[in-house]
């Protein structure tokens, strides 16, 4: 059993995930609760962590495997309100998690849970040769600038400048961001970095992300793309493959 | 625009 303050913020979670995965397995020990799966078509992998000290509340015993139909969840959590808090319920007897809004009142939505185990994959040991940190909302802005442009975008890390760019059949766009800008917070670099990304993928990703957020990004020169940041008391970490030459 | 991989080589290395 374990409470949120928010139910309104977990939704964003729920939400963001929700994009990438159908269906998500989530493992609930003594530490909270974790949860890491790939896309079907193995291009995007989404891995969730929720440490306890985010829950108001957490009782626990042992360790829980609960498969979660997301579509299903997300349209729960689409119920919330500003001032909801949220409870979740396991209920083993009926193979059920129990989806409590508690707020004046006490409404409850039991989501039948999926028979299906846990990933065992671990995250890749990638060396990076590139560290971004910059506001969330800024990132987000320019992949929509990009959306408008193409498909795809490219990141890169170059003279200590964090780029987004891409190019249409007609037309170009780019955003820069270097130290006099104030969108970046931090830039760590040896040697260049560039890859391409489809620009679906990283917009669903970014959903979650709203003013005041701050991503981590982690590039390479055709390397996948690792991008963080912490949304509802949730840590989102995303690995997305590139796209190649 | 290049081709899309997938993440799978990168997890045998």
């Amino acid at each position: 059993r374990a409470t949120l303050e928010s139910a309104k913020e977990f939704k964003k979670v729920v939400d963001t995930v929700a994009q990438i995965l159908d269906e998500i397995c989530l493992i609930a020990n003594e530490d909270g609760i974790t949860a890491r799966a790939m896309d079907p078509s193995h291009v995007a992998l989404v891995s969730l962590e929720i440490p306890r000290l985010s829950f108001e509340d957490y009782e626990i015993e042992g360790e829980k495997e609960i498969g979660i139909d997301l579509e299903a969840f997300k349209k729960i959590m689409n119920r919330a309100k500003s001032k909801d808090k949220l409870i979740l319920e396991l209920d083993e007897e009926k193979n059920k998690l129990n989806v409590i809004f508690e707020n004046s009142g006490r409404r409850k939505f039991s989501l039948a849970l999926l028979d299906i185990s846990a990933s065992e994959i671990k995250m890749p040991e990638i060396e990076y040769p590139a560290v971004v940190m910059l506001k969330g909302d800024a990132f987000k802005e320019a992949l929509k600038d990009a959306d408008l442009i193409s498909d795809y975008v490219i990141l890169k890390v170059e003279d200590n400048k964090f780029i987004v760019e891409t190019k249409g059949e007609l037309n170009d766009f780019s955003a820069e961001f270097d130290e006099d800008s104030s969108a970046l917070i931090s830039i760590e670099s040896q040697g260049h970095a560039k890859s391409a990304f489809n620009l679906e993928y990283l917009l669903d990703m970014v959903k979650g992300i709203k003013a005041g957020d701050i991503v981590k990004l982690y590039l390479g020169t055709d390397m996948p793309l690792k991008l963080e940041y912490s949304l509802g008391g949730a840590n989102l970490t995303f690995l997305l493959a590139p796209r190649i030459e | 625009d290049g081709k899309q991989i997938t993440l799978d080589s990168f997890f045998k290395t």
